[in-house]
């Protein structure tokens, strides 16, 4: 069974333009294995992107250096699947 | 274990997993036979069936409503919901006067596990999981997104040529036995007048077209409709929708289900993007389940509804 921890889900909202077309190309880069469960739309609405371990940190610097915001959507994907497993086993018993 | 003897005692509030979903289905058709059966439309890539729950009064190939859930594997919510639309469907015909008037009239058709290959996946192996699973030649990447695979726009902007994207096409349109499957039906069964396809999670309701901006020619009603729709679903627990067309109101998508389904004639169109209202994303708290569904319902009856009442 795939794990996922110290995945992240990061909540970006683009302020502008130029903060825009840049999330756009991140979507089209495959070598960080970002997996871009709300894709990039208009200034404003937010993207969310789940960011494996070990490209956070890189991704996080990116953001930084681009002056784009970011915040932590779900901090440890693993854990919410934990619970969500053990909510299923639950009630399987 | 407590598995559930009947559809009554099913537990609408939990995730299922496949074979669960697949003895759920097999109940409502035990209980219902005048009502409800299931018809299986072709095979997944892993040779699971693709099974669809008719619901008909009668009548040869009446007017059709279509809904499917479950096209992306990790949208969970939308194969919880499938499920939970199935039973309200027996549950009120006969005492809601409008669905009983609709299915006096209509068939509906649901397929509540459009992708199992993926679901099954989603279960067992990878939670993230989103495409089909078919090994693409030549590529270590596995899967093609079921909803980037329709002979409409294929291969335009919108959807990627790369198999290790998540939005990867295909290798041609209609390659993904689940979506050839619907494809075949569609077209043999030729009296389809709604089709609405379920996604998650960004809480839209949207039209035709995702390939291109050119409005379509019934966008007028189309949007007129979808804010009745998502007026209704707002009404029980104050859920947000936005809706418009694809292109317009998220992003360029070509190759997706209703462009293909509204090229083919039918009019009324829609694919949803059912709830997060938190934080959850494709995690949604099982416990969700079932407000998801009762307010999604009322928006689907505002689109059958219409269908019922301007055919065409």
């Amino acid at each position: 069974k795939e794990l996922f921890k110290g995945h992240q889900v990061l909540q970006i909202i683009p302020k502008n333009d130029a903060q825009l077309a840049f999330l756009k190309d991140l979507e089209d880069v495959l070598e960080f294995e970002l997996d871009f469960w709300k894709g990039v739309t208009a200034v404003s609405c937010p993207v969310h992107v789940r960011a494996p371990f070990q490209f956070l940190q890189l991704l996080k610097r990116i953001l930084k250096r681009k002056d784009i915001s970011y915040v932590p959507m779900i901090d440890d994907l693993q854990a919410v699947l934990d619970e969500e497993q053990k909510e299923i086993e639950l009630f399987a018993r | 274990s407590l598995k559930p003897k009947n559809t009554d005692s099913f537990n609408y509030s939990r995730y299922h997993k496949l074979s669960e979903i697949y003895s759920f289905q097999d109940m409502l058709v035990a209980e219902n036979p005048n009502l409800v059966s299931k018809i299986v439309i072709g095979q997944s890539y892993e040779a699971r069936p693709l099974s669809v729950l008719k619901f008909s009064t009668g009548g040869t190939n009446r007017r059709a409503i279509w809904i499917d859930t479950g096209i992306h594997a990790r949208e969970w919510i939308t194969q919880a919901s499938g499920i939970w639309f199935a039973k309200k469907i027996v549950k009120d015909y006969g005492s809601d006067p409008a669905l009983t008037d609709i299915l006096n009239n209509m068939d509906i058709f649901l397929e509540t596990v459009t992708n199992p290959d993926g679901y099954d996946y989603t279960q067992n192996s990878n939670r993230m999981w989103r495409k089909t699973r078919k090994p693409n030649p030549g590529s270590s990447c596995v899967g093609v997104d079921p909803n980037r695979n329709w002979d409409s726009g294929f291969g335009e902007p919108g959807a990627s040529s790369n198999p290790c994207s998540e939005t990867y096409r295909g290798p041609s349109a209609h390659s993904e036995s689940e979506v050839k499957a619907i494809v075949d039906f569609v077209v043999a069964h030729k009296n389809i007048k709604a089709f609405v396809t379920i996604h998650s999670y960004s809480q839209m309701l949207l039209y035709p077209f995702g390939y291109t901006s050119a409005p379509s020619k019934d966008e007028a009603e189309l949007h007129s409709l979808a804010q009745k729709a998502i007026t209704d679903l707002a009404s029980l627990y104050g859920t947000r929708y936005t809706y418009g067309s694809i292109i317009d109101t998220i992003y360029q998508a070509s190759g997706n289900t209703v462009d293909w389904t509204y090229e083919q004639g039918i009019k009324y169109s829609y694919t949803f993007e059912l709830r997060d209202t938190g934080f959850h994303g494709f995690l949604l708290p099982a416990k969700q389940i079932v407000p998801t569904a009762e307010e999604t319902w009322l928006a689907l009856m505002a689109i059958m509804s219409h269908t019922f009442k301007n055919p065409y």
